[in-house]
């Protein structure tokens, strides 16, 4: 089940920065990313809301419904149980934190309703 | 050691209209 996450997650990732900075995933924070994309040009960070989390039909996923930026426009995604978000404030958080230290090692809170995540979207969309 | 950019790690949660 662990191959069915990305590999960039697993705690000691190598993640370059728009500014060619180079950190730990483990070690990102908030600031990290709204600088890399204001040096992007193209992409923009918007908040984006949990506003639920349901069960899935698919074993060891969740489908979460998020509010997405100024617009609050309403964006399903269908994720694993462990596939962790970067919450405003708390770092990396997942609908099970337990099982996403044990796949990737990578500490992380539990992920909650209300909960306000970094999302990207295009700024030409804009 | 891969080095992954930073953009990988956050959704890309594109509105898209429904109606």
């Amino acid at each position: 089940p662990s191959s069915a996450l990305p590999p960039y997650f697993m705690k000691g990732s190598i993640i370059q920065l728009a500014d060619g900075e180079l950190k730990r995933v483990e070690d990102l924070r908030a600031e990290d990313f709204l600088q890399s994309a204001d040096l992007s040009g193209e992409l923009k960070i918007d908040s984006s809301t949990v506003e639920r989390i349901d069960s899935s039909r698919t074993p060891d996923a969740v489908i979460i419904q998020f509010s997405v930026g100024e617009h609050k426009t309403q964006v399903c995604v269908e994720v694993l149980v462990e596939y962790p978000f970067f919450v405003f404030g708390q770092g990396w958080s997942s609908c099970c934190p337990h099982r996403t230290t044990q796949l990737l090692a990578l500490s992380c809170a539990r992920l909650s309703v209300g909960d306000v995540c970094i999302s990207l979207t295009l700024k030409s969309l804009r | 050691v891969p080095v992954f950019p930073w953009h990988s790690l956050v959704p890309f949660l594109a509105p898209t209209q429904s109606d």
